[in-house]
């Protein structure tokens, strides 16, 4: 019974704004911290390519037949307990400080792997490293079983991280 | 009539709290855990 | 701003240098010793001579980075927004570093008077620039700068560190109030910027679950407040636009948050909220409606035989937030009110009271909603407190035959059906959880319905009903148990009504709505 009723003139105008703000719509990476570490920190190294896809939450175009929303639980240990060893080292060092990382390192430690704090690196228990040497401490390049990873990359097998995120 | 506010991809069964993974109200999902800032220990942070 | 010469050029430098380091590996972004040689040259330079000198530093210093991202914007040769966007973020996350590492350092380190004094201004100066830019550039105006700049500073200032968590109350009150300043009926152009910023999970958070006491809700309450008030004329009309729509759905995603994770903020302010919400705003509100306290089991309102009145919940009185009394105005009203409901005379009163409530002749803006609200609520609660001093509970016999029910029922016949509506949303709107306002308001309705000396009364109670049942759910508890009642008690004869019968499909309604519920 109320009807409606005509907009006053100052609502028109806020009309006007308000429109004219939706087509400008915050991009979900407006609200989020850029990660140190994602490649576009480098700025001058974006090129057309890379940078449109790694701001964070920047949706992925992948194909159709590819899971297109998070998968349940997605976001639990058990789940990440669940992902292959690479994966969850690719976690590691390309999602750290999130809970993703935090997750990732768990699932980690429950395969097993110690993170050695020194020498940032994560190893086997009963592999660690007999010889620390002047390479190891150079750099902040991150060892993980070497041998396995050389291995699988003679086998052909790279990350494709787009697909993966 | 209305909205089905199911369809607004909120997981409004969830036994956990909705907040910490908030993606805004323009989102179609909710944050994935790489989208979430977590304290962990300083020695992680390599980069 | 008159600004003494040589300012902007050196604010400019400082600025550009420091966003070197921010960005300069080597130097690292955390390094304090970077930061104390800033800190130094900046003192080399006189800004920190003066509190005018800091002021105007740090408002040349925002129109240089929001001149720097309309630049970015609109630069034609990367037309992809998302490409520009690190550009952007470039500057002002350097910037918005530089504040939190100055307000974090301001004064000595447990002195957080002059860290809040220097959040306050800075905030101000940039809510103050967003203005400025907002009607100086009408249409063309970008929200990214502003929500880019206060997102990472609340992030910045949030962060698990023991020197800041001594001043996160006083952050949480600097951003509310500056929120509240730049509400969407201030700045229109900025107002989806403002709702992420409101709803961001870690304001959210810190605002409602961990602030101790609650402290922070009236704050969170307000910001909704403004949210709805600014909503209501764009909701008020049937069609929404697309740019309505987008902060509608916007609006709601941040609703049900707050039903899922802090039922009872919203059971605290639903008065408020409803206040300001447009009564045919229906699914929104009953989303509000229908939260309820965890702590609470709800009897399933569909149970047979359902015996509500010896549900213990119904004793206890709901908490609103929101000062009823103070509400009905003007105070001669307010005091003819209560002498009524003491004496029960003069019986002018009565007569008087549609008068109260007109406010124009114009359709769709004839009553005082707010006031209307307030009455209802007011007298309905000095009812449950007058049959409880006799020692008695709200049933549907003992809120009949009373300077109270005198008003309802003659709110009943005297208003016109516009105002009617009014009335009747405003009892309605009581019917939530298992409380006493509920138990009390749900009896009022249906004695009501039961008492009415025609039928377009009884037929404009069940549409009231009606027309919040047959939107999408959730559906209030207390709604459900009412209609329940009123289609399964014989004393109430529904189905015998002709307006139940006028028409083939509101008959299928009605009837599938009473299968639904039954």
């Amino acid at each position: 019974p109320l009807g409606a009723i005509p907009l006053l003139k100052e609502h028109q105008t806020q009309f006007q704004l308000m429109e004219s703000a939706f087509y400008h719509m915050p991009h979900l990476s407006d609200s989020e911290r850029i990660r140190p570490g994602w490649p576009f920190e480098k700025i001058e190294r974006i090129d057309v390519n890379m940078g449109a896809r790694y701001l964070p939450r920047t949706p992925c175009p992948t194909p159709a037949y590819y899971i297109q929303s998070p998968l349940a639980h997605s976001d639990s240990l058990e789940f990440y307990q669940r992902l292959a060893t690479e994966t969850l080292f690719f976690v590691f060092y390309y999602m750290e400080g999130t809970k993703a990382q935090y997750l990732a390192a768990k699932a980690l430690k429950k395969q097993s792997w110690r993170f050695h704090t020194k020498y940032m690196m994560w190893f086997q228990r009963h592999e660690e490293p007999k010889i620390i040497n002047e390479e190891y401490e150079q750099g902040t390049y991150i060892y993980f079983d070497y041998e396995k990873w050389g291995q699988r990359k003679k086998e052909g097998f790279t990350f494709e991280y787009k697909y993966l995120e | 009539l209305g909205q089905d506010l199911t369809a607004l991809g909120l997981n409004l069964n969830s036994p956990d709290n909705l907040y910490p993974t908030f993606a805004g109200p323009w989102a179609e999902h909710p944050c994935r855990p790489q989208d979430i800032d977590f304290h962990v220990p300083p020695e992680y942070l390599i980069n | 701003y008159e600004d003494p010469p040589g300012l902007v050029e050196k604010t400019d430098q400082l600025l550009r240098d420091w966003i070197g380091i921010y960005h300069s590996q080597h130097q690292g972004r955390d390094s304090t010793k970077a930061f104390s040689m800033f800190v130094h040259q900046m003192n080399v330079y006189g800004i920190l001579k003066t509190d005018d000198l800091i002021t105007r530093f740090f408002r040349l210093s925002t129109q240089l980075c929001v001149e720097t991202v309309y630049r970015v914007l609109a630069e034609k040769t990367n037309p992809s927004l998302s490409l520009l966007r690190p550009k952007c973020y470039h500057t002002l996350d350097a910037f918005v570093r530089l504040v939190a590492l100055l307000v974090k350092h301001s004064g000595d380190a447990n002195n957080t008077t002059t860290k809040i004094h220097l959040l306050n201004k800075v905030l101000g100066i940039v809510a103050g620039c967003l203005l400025q830019d907002h009607d100086t550039r009408i249409t063309d105006f970008q929200q990214l700068p502003y929500q880019r700049i206060f997102t990472m500073l609340f992030l910045e200032l949030n962060a698990p560190e023991p020197v800041l968590e001594a001043i996160n109350f006083h952050v949480l009150t600097a951003y509310c109030h500056t929120l509240h300043i730049l509400r969407p009926s201030k700045a229109a152009g900025f107002c989806y910027a403002w709702l992420e910023l409101v709803s961001h999970r870690v304001f959210m958070g810190r605002m409602l679950a961990t602030s101790p006491q609650q402290k922070c809700w009236p704050l969170y309450a307000q910001l909704l407040i403004d949210l709805f008030k600014y909503l209501a004329p764009f909701l008020r009309n049937a069609e929404l636009a697309k740019p309505v729509t987008m902060l509608y759905k916007g609006t709601l995603r941040v609703l049900l948050v707050l039903l899922h994770d802090f039922p009872e903020f919203l059971c605290d302010y639903h008065y408020g909220f409803c206040d300001v919400i447009p009564p045919n705003c229906i699914q929104m509100r009953n989303l509000i409606l229908s939260a309820f306290p965890r702590n609470m089991r709800l009897p399933d309102p569909f149970t047979p035989n359902l015996k509500v009145d010896m549900l213990q919940e119904i004793s206890y009185g709901p908490r609103i937030l929101a000062n009823i009394a103070m509400m009905i105005t003007p105070p001669q009203f307010k005091k003819d009110l209560d002498s009524y409901l003491k004496a029960r005379a003069p019986v002018t009163f009565l007569s008087e009271l549609r008068g109260n409530l007109q406010i124009s002749n114009n359709p769709g803006v004839r009553y005082n909603v707010q006031l209307m609200n307030a009455l209802i609520l007011y007298v309905g609660t000095q009812a449950i407190a007058y049959i409880r001093s006799k020692g008695l509970s709200p049933n549907m016999s003992t809120i009949a035959h009373s300077a109270h029910m005198d008003i309802f029922q003659n709110l009943s016949v005297d208003l016109d059906t516009e105002g009617r509506y009014l009335y009747l949303n405003a009892i309605a709107n009581q019917l939530r959880y298992p409380n006493s306002h509920t138990h009390y308001f749900s009896c009022t309705l249906l004695y009501l319905f039961a008492e009415a000396n025609t039928e377009a009364i009884q037929e404009q109670i069940t549409r009231v009903l009606l027309e919040r049942l047959i939107v999408n759910r959730p559906h209030p508890w207390g709604l459900l148990i009412t209609f329940i009642e009123l289609i399964k008690n014989p004393t109430y004869r529904f189905w015998q009504h002709e307006f139940v019968h006028c028409a083939p499909e509101i008959e299928k309604l009605f009837e599938s709505v009473a299968r639904s519920c039954m």
